[in-house]
């Protein structure tokens, strides 16, 4: 143990496991995670010596060997894979590793669930939560991507053998970027606009099978692939998809909200944003992971700002970094700031439920202030985070340039957050949009945005 | 802003008041800005576009104060043993403190805060830095991030920083083997070449 961090640790006026506790909600939650944790810390196989030696196709070698492992892991343990359970999120928030189960269990499932009938779960669901598909969600094109009405994959209603044909028209319509799109996932939930009696009625969602669940080969009419090298999320195969005169049934079409009946009347949904549920429920999701990534940051650079010594100050003297106001000038804003989000996380989680559940039962008058809420604190928090990460990766000197720091595998993770699931200056201006429509109807204003209400304000 | 010495900056609610003005004045001249673009005989999407920096603007003040809001609040309402209500209150003064220098313009702009008060701001600054330099390492382990989730060498519990360096560097691919196959088939034959 270095001297440094002993002394440090011996001068704390506080408890450690107090603040412990307490970020984690209280000291049965800490139990709690704590167990989870050693069930992944002690499965070698989520730990590679190499991991950072390995080469692209290696990496993702290695994350699919990891999603088997967890599945494997969640099974034994009796552990359901859903994000609304509180211990497979622990498990899955201590591997250290993008896995096709975010997307599988977040995009893919959660849209068939918001979005699907009764029907359509009770066919679907048990098939993605026993793994018997992969699944991702398949929304962004090479030429479009957070305008979502501008999306050109065609989904054109066949009413005499009731069926969707699912068309790339151009080649700025394919479909590009999508996590586990390109190797891993046999399905997809996939955003393409709607044609029915040769009239287009905008942007639905379609369960689309991929590849043959027997050889894993691509179906006919598909074209798929991983779309190359990235800055970081090395195990994931973002992927590309063309559609060529893919045939699905009706069927196909999630229908919860908007429908097309087998004749080919098209009946619209009462909330067109209801359609970007699963997205709002990343954006969310994103703020937390802010959080956690500055804080993982952060505890590098001010751990290792306690190890390193540096120039003589007064004769056999070197002071610890941290103790220069320009390094602590660096990194305290960063802690502050991952604390400050953690807060943030844990209400956007709450508001979510909230929202959700009145979403579920019918109630979608608070959808705008969701994807208002949620589409600004993503964009900030992500703009943010990703700053002060590079703030804290700079402030580890020399050696944080080496990939031994362990800040680069965190910034090139959380990096792709500012364009993911919206671009962020489009996410402010969604944010934006929504904040001067409160401001013109401030009573409708929700209490996040109180402050419009100030009588003041009415007289300005 | 009534703020008249380094103590007031310790009151969470003349923080919050302070970015709720900013938002506040952001949202009012983006209004104005757009209203005025309309009248200069621009259409809606135009006069959008044109006042999109202020758009933007204002959305991240508004995404600031509502994050300070919430965590000076949240803060209120923990139960906490004084030391650790300490430790904490000193972070969170930081983070607002903090975003206050960070935006002095706004806050200035607005004529909502003086000179006078954006030096006292700094100089709370520094006296929070000192404040949390006691207890960072110990604030970031109660973090309670394993090493395997980590994975820093730089950040490992134990601090055991240079050894594992040295590991590290041993363990390149690079240096397998003492001399690099490089060497046999390019740099032997430059050596050896007349150039």
């Amino acid at each position: 143990m270095s001297e440094s961090l002993q002394t440090e640790r011996k001068n704390a006026t506080f408890n450690i496991k107090e603040l412990t506790d307490t970020l984690n909600g209280g000291p049965e939650e800490t139990r709690k995670r704590k167990q989870i944790e050693s069930l992944v810390f002690n499965t070698p196989a989520f730990h590679r010596q190499d991991r950072f030696q390995l080469s692209r196709e290696e990496i993702y070698d290695y994350s699919i060997k990891v999603y088997g492992e967890l599945i494997k892991l969640c099974k034994k343990e009796n552990i359901e894979i859903r994000y609304d359970n509180p211990d497979y999120v622990r498990l899955v928030g201590c591997i250290p590793e993008e896995i096709p189960v975010g997307l599988h269990v977040g995009m893919f499932s959660s849209s068939i669930s918001d979005q699907g009938t009764e029907e359509q779960q009770k066919k679907w669901i048990p098939l993605a939560r026993n793994f018997k598909i992969f699944g991702t969600y398949a929304q962004t094109e090479l030429a479009h991507g957070t305008f979502v009405r501008g999306l050109e994959t065609t989904a054109t209603y066949d009413e005499s053998k009731q069926e969707f044909i699912l068309n790339s028209p151009t080649i700025t319509s394919t479909k590009w970027w999508p996590g586990f799109l390109g190797r891993t996932s046999n399905h997809a939930v996939i955003a393409a606009q709607l044609y029915t009696k040769s009239k287009c009625y905008g942007i639905h969602m379609f369960i689309v099978q991929l590849r043959d669940l027997k050889d894993h080969k691509p179906l006919p009419g598909v074209t798929i692939g991983d779309i190359g090298d990235k800055f970081g999320f090395d195990t994931v195969d973002n992927g590309f998809l063309r559609l060529d005169n893919v045939h699905i049934p009706r069927e196909n079409m999630l229908m919860k909200y908007a429908k097309v009946t087998p004749e080919g009347k098209y009946l619209p949904p009462t909330n067109a944003k209801v359609a970007y549920s699963a997205m709002t429920l990343i954006r969310v999701v994103l703020v937390r992971g802010s959080a956690k990534a500055l804080a993982s940051a952060s505890t590098i650079a001010i751990r290792y700002s306690a190890v390193r010594h540096q120039t003589e100050t007064a004769p056999g003297k070197e002071p610890q970094v941290l103790d220069y106001v320009t390094q602590q000038y660096k990194l305290f804003p960063q802690l502050a700031t991952a604390l400050a989000f953690g807060f943030a996380g844990n209400y956007m989680i709450d508001t979510f439920n909230k929202i959700h559940s009145e979403i579920s039962s019918g109630q979608l008058d608070a959808l705008s202030e969701l994807h208002g809420i949620s589409s600004g604190l993503k964009a900030y928090t992500t703009d943010t985070a990703t700053a002060g990460i590079e703030v804290c990766r700079r402030a580890c000197g020399g050696h944080g340039y080496s990939n031994a720091c362990g800040i680069q595998h965190i910034y090139a993770n959380v990096l792709p957050c500012v364009t993911l699931e919206g671009e962020n200056t489009v996410m402010y201006l969604q944010a934006a949009r929504y904040l001067l429509k409160c401001f013109r109807n401030p009573d409708k204003a929700p209490d996040t945005m109180n402050y419009l209400r100030n009588p003041q304000v009415s007289d300005k | 802003w009534k703020v008249q010495s380094l103590q007031d900056l310790s009151n969470y609610d003349m923080l919050i008041t302070a970015f709720e003005r900013r938002a506040l004045s952001k949202v009012i001249s983006t209004i104005k800005r757009l209203e005025q673009l309309r009248r200069s005989g621009m259409d809606q999407d135009e006069a959008w576009n044109t006042a999109g920096i202020e758009l933007v603007q204002a959305a991240k003040a508004h995404c600031h104060y509502f994050i300070v809001k919430n965590y000076l609040r949240s803060l209120e309402k923990l139960n906490m043993t004084p030391s650790l209500r300490k430790v904490m209150n000193s972070i969170a003064l930081l983070y607002g403190n903090y975003g206050i220098d960070e935006n002095a313009g706004d806050f200035l702009e607005s004529g909502f805060m003086t000179g006078e008060q954006l030096n006292l701001v700094k100089a709370k600054i520094l006296q929070l830095l000192s404040e949390v330099r006691r207890n960072a390492v110990a604030v970031v382990d109660a973090f309670d991030f394993d090493d395997k989730y980590l994975r820093s060498i730089l950040g490992a519990y134990d601090g055991d920083v240079y050894n594992r360096l040295y590991n590290w560097a041993k363990s390149s691919p690079l240096n397998k083997t003492e001399v690099h196959s490089s060497y046999t088939e390019y740099l032997q034959q430059l050596l050896k070449s007349k150039l």
